[in-house]
This record gives C-alpha cells, structure tokens and sequence, in this order.
C-alpha cells in the first residue's frame, strides 16, 4: 500500500536527514502507482504527482528538520485541496426542491431516488416527498420505483407512455396544486456518448427549475469516470455527485478524478442496497483508500 | 510517426498512457512495454499491430466446446447493476435463434420489481419465466426451474440472480447454495457460470472476478456496456490470472446487442 511504501520511503529520508531529489523521485513514483491501481485517472494522477512534485522539491522539504514528515503533509494537503471543500448537503430551504437524477445504465440512480426521499424526510423532517418515474425505457423501471415510494413513504408519479420529458413537465405542473417538498425526477440510464439520450435530459433541465442535478456514479468507475463526469456536467451542469457501492471494495479514485476534472462536489454515498444506507459524503476516508 | 531516438521515451509513454486508460492491469501494462522496447517496435502502426497480436494471444479461449445432452444450464452472477437481467434476455434470444427450447429463473426475490423486469422480457421474447415469491428462497425458485425445465424438456435455462458485492459474506453464501441445488440435479458439466462484468469499472472487475470464482467457479464471463467509450480491459488480468474466458460480449440495450466473444474482434475495437 501506498503508506506502507511512503512510509518506507519516508523512513529512508530520515535515516540520512537530508532529502535528495532521487529519494522524491522514488516516493512520487510509489504515489502514482497507488493511485492509478486505485482506479485515479490518468492525467489527474499526473496533475496531483506534479503538484506535489513542486512544492516537494521546494524550500520546504529539502531544507526542512524533519523532510519526511513535511512531504507526507504535503501529499494529504494536496489530495484534500483536490477532494474539495466541506460538504454542504442539499439546501432545503425553499418551499418545494426539486431534484434531478441523471448517469450511467444501473449505476443506482432509482434506489438512490428513494435513498434520497427517505433521507431528507428523517434528517430534514420535511414529509411530502414526491418520486417521479421518468425512466420510459426500462423493463418495469417504473414498477421499481413505484414500488420503493411504497416502502418510504413517499408518493409516486408517472404516465404510460414513452415521452420522459412530457411525465415531468407534468409532474411539475402537478405542483401547482399540490404541494410537496421534495420531488425525484429518476431518469433512465444512459451512456455519455449517446448524444440522443444526452439531448434527452438536455430538454428535461431546460424545461424544469431543478434545484439539483446529481449525476449517480458508481465507485468502481475505470478510467472513463472523467469522460462521463465531463459529458454530463456539460449537458445538464451537475451541482453534486453521489457515490454508490461504496460497501464494496472498490479504492474509489474515480470520485477523485470526477471531482478534480469537473469540480462538481461529492455530496453524498451509497453504502447498502437498502433504502436507509446513505449517508452524506465524507472526503477523509475516500482519501485513505485512494492512497492506500 | 517513428520512435526516433529522443522522441522515443515520449512514444513508449504515450502507448503505456493509452493501456492504462483501457483499464489494463498496470503489471500487464509493464510487461507489455517492456515487449514493446525489447521487439525494438519502431512505429505507432507497428506498435499497434504488435498489442492486437500480444492481446488477442492473451485473450483467445483455446477451451474445446462441450457437447451438451440434455438440459443446459447457465447461471449469471455478479454486482449490482452490471447487466445480469438484461444479458439472461439476451442469452435467451441468442438460444432461440438456435432453435432451443429456452426458460429462464426469476431468482432474484430480492430486489423491487426484479421478477417484473425479467417477466416483460420473458413475455417478449415468449420464453417462460419462473418465479418464486417476493423475498423467498432464491434457491427454491432455482430448484422449481430446474424441475420444470425437465419436465418440459427445455433445452437451455438461464438461471438470474440478485445483484450482490463480494464483500459481503451471506449474500456470497446464497449463490454457492444456488449452485449446490444445481448441481444435485444436472451434471456439472451441463453447467456454466457466468460472472456479468461491467466494461465501465475499473480495476475492481478483477477483484470480482476472483471473489466470485473463488466462491463457486465460474466457467466464464460475459462483458457488458462495450458500447460505452470503456475498454474493459480488466478482462485481460481476468484471462492470464485467472484463466477465465470471456464467453459473450454486450453492446447495447437491445435484444440483438450480443455476440460470442471474439478475441481478435475485441482487440480490433480496443486498439481503433
Ligand atoms: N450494494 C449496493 N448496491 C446498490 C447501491 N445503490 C444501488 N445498488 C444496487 O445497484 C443495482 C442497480 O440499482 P438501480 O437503482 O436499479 O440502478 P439505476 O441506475 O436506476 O439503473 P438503470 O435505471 O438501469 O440505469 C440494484 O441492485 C441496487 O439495489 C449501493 O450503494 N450499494
Ligand atoms: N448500454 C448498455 N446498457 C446495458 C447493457 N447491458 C445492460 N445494460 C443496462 O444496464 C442497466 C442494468 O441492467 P440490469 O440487467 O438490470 O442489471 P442487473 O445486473 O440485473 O442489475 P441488478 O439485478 O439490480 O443487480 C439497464 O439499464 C440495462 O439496460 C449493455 O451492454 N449496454
Ligand atoms: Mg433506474
Ligand atoms: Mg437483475
């Protein structure tokens, strides 16, 4: 692991007291190793090697009484400055907010809509939550999310027929008579490069006031994470991102390079199947599993 | 286009650069540049011949096909959300269209509307779908699939299951029970298992791949989201580490997006 390696690295540093360039080299390297094992993309983990690269070979390091523990700070400061800012949740404080869910085939977005319901009904205490089946395409799309409204008590809203953008428009002149505070819109799953179905949600943000739009990417995310980040925050303009599966054992390093290409922050993490496992995000132990 | 002298370790960084965005296990990646510099490859055209020619080495399935007599079952394992009910439909068509009697197991009680999901498949494709009671027994709707399928001299049962992570223990137990009931009443040889492995993730695919098998033996693996701009490359560290095959490749949300996995056919979309 990487803070095994560091450590190793770091260790020999001070065994001399003094740093040289070639023992930086070495503890650079072990970085960038352990952060693309741990799924980091590509040209993130060049950014963050360079940036720590820089401020290693600087005054600070090199001439520093204790070098070895100068660097590793400047490693954790570097990943928390591009893990992002403090997480400020969802803000509830308008009448009715409205939320959009949009990202790839099955990453989690129709649970994550009832995640999402139950949540802010128990934390925030506002009890009338609205689900909409926006998702035409699916088998039984619109069955699952009827049926998880069901189980958190939510009310659930669709139509049978295939035009996702007329169910929300209709949705959302549903609350000119009724009153809610929360609305879902679940979206169907779709690729980043299937420019129709891109355009799709294109139309949906344009023709409703979302509050939010979180794009709902899995953590185990390969290489692309940054692509589909990109695309969808161009499409649609993410405001936050939520983490599913995190309950696996994936390193998670797609949410770091999501996070630095886009700025878009990480605002929540799904950690379970069931409706009562998420939890708003928490950076630190992103951190830790990404350096190892 | 040459790798001439200096320019030389800019063209090895960049080829290294693209394998590893292909989400190539960085061993692999190392031994293959390695390759590269000792074949003294001098182009990025001579580069690319030489990785399709290392990979689709690497990939090819030199198993022989078994004769299956009688009933054929496949069982599809795998994450949450990687593809298994989709590709159970698939695989349906796919047998159809070689005039098999097919049937599929709803196994999955667990999850909202799972049963409902493969039953609209099942009505579409006009295959009989079996299926159990919300948050039964998995392994009882299994057991009364296999009977029914014999019973009605099926020729292929596709046998779906619920999502599940590999780090969580009971849910592994579930399947290697599935497999169990499986195996009391066909011959192992009549079985496959395959593992669903997502071309979006990462490096975790391995992972799956070897807590699953470890758990109950796969025979195989079907890829999906190929259609996606990923290039599934941890099935290369699943092939030489853990001689598993890939068996069917998916495209695509439609019936017809699957195809039998082709070694060189997969090499040619990874490296064009
Ligand atoms: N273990 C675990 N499973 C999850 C989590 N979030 C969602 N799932 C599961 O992932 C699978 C896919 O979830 P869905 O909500 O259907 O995904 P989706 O994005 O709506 O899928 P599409 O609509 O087909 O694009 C289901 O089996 C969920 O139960 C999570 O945080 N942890
Ligand atoms: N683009 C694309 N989407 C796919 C492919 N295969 C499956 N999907 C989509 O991925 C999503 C999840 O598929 P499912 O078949 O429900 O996945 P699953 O593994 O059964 O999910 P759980 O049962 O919840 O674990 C659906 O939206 C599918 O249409 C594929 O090859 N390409
Ligand atoms: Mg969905
Ligand atoms: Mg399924």
């Amino acid at each position: 692991t990487i803070s095994k390696k560091l450590d190793s690295v770091i260790r020999k540093i001070r065994g001399t007291g003094i740093i040289s360039e070639a023992n930086i080299e070495e503890a650079l390297k072990a970085i960038r190793m352990s952060m693309l094992e741990a799924d980091v993309n590509y040209k993130v983990v060049k950014d963050f090697v360079a940036a720590v690269k820089e401020k290693a070979l600087g005054e600070s390091v090199l001439n520093a009484v204790s070098p070895g523990q100068q660097f590793t700070k400047i490693v954790h400061d570097e990943l928390a400055s591009f893990l992002g800012e403090k997480n400020t949740g969802i803000d509830t404080s308008r009448t009715t907010t409205l939320i959009m869910l949009v990202g790839l085939q099955g990453s989690g977005k129709t649970t994550t809509a009832a995640k999402l319901g139950l949540y802010l009904k128990n934390e925030k205490k506002l009890p009338r939550i609205l689900l909409v089946g926006a998702d035409t395409y699916r088998p039984a799309a619109k069955e699952q999310l009827k049926k998880l409204a069901g189980m958190i008590g939510a009310d659930f809203y669709t139509e049978e027929h295939n035009d996702a953008v007329k169910i929300c428009k209709n949705a959302y002149s549903l609350l000119e008579t009724k009153l809610y505070d929360i609305v879902v819109f679940d979206t169907a799953g779709r690729l980043h490069i299937d420019e129709e179905m891109i355009k799709e949600i294109e139309v949906i943000k344009k023709a409703i006031p979302m509050n939010e739009v979180f794009l709902v990417a899995d953590s185990m995310l390969g290489q692309e994470s940054v692509n589909v980040a990109k695309t969808f925050n161009e499409a649609v303009g993410l405001t936050g991102i939520v983490l599913t599966k995190i309950d696996g054992d994936a390193r998670g390093g797609a949410a770091l390079s999501m996070k630095y290409v886009t700025g878009v922050p990480i605002k929540f993490m799904g950690t379970g199947e069931k409706a009562d496992r998420f939890e708003l995000f928490h950076p630190d132990r992103l951190a830790s599993s990404i350096l190892g | 286009d040459l790798f001439t002298g200096k320019d030389a370790a800019a063209c090895i960084e960049d080829i290294e650069q693209s394998l590893i965005e292909a989400d190539i296990d960085l061993a692999i990646v190392d031994e293959t540049v390695e390759l590269i510099k000792k074949n003294r490859i001098k182009s990025y055209e001579e580069a690319r011949v030489f990785l399709k020619k290392v990979f689709a080495e690497k990939l090819s399935d030199s198993s022989v096909k078994r004769e299956i007599k009688g009933l054929y079952i496949i069982v599809l394992v795998g994450i949450n959300g990687a593809g298994k009910t989709t590709a159970a439909s698939k695989l349906a068509s796919y047998y159809l269209g070689r005039n098999k009697k097919v049937m599929m197991a709803a196994a999955d009680t667990f999850r909202a509307a799972a049963t409902e999901q493969l039953e609209t498949w099942g009505n579409r494709l006009g295959v009989a779908v079996i299926k159990g009671q919300e948050n039964g027994d998995p392994a009882a709707v299994v057991y009364d699939a296999v009977a029914q399928a014999k019973k009605s001299q099926t020729d292929v049962l596709i046998v779906d299951t619920a999502g599940r992570l590999h780090t969580k223990s009971n849910l592994m137990q579930e399947i290697v029970k599935i497999k169990k009931v499986i195996l009391k009443e066909v011959e192992e040889e009549s079985v496959d298992t395959f593992i669903i492995i997502d071309a979006n993730i990462g490096k975790n695919g391995y992972v799956q791949a070897k807590e699953f098998n470890e758990a109950m033996n796969l025979t195989g693996v079907i890829l999906t989201k190929f259609d996606s701009s990923a290039k599934g490359g941890s099935i290369i560290h699943i092939k030489s580490d853990l001689g598993l095959p890939v068996k069917f490749i998916t495209f695509g949300e439609s019936t017809g997006d699957i195809e039998e996995f082709s070694a060189q056919h997969f090499v040619d979309e990874m490296f064009d």
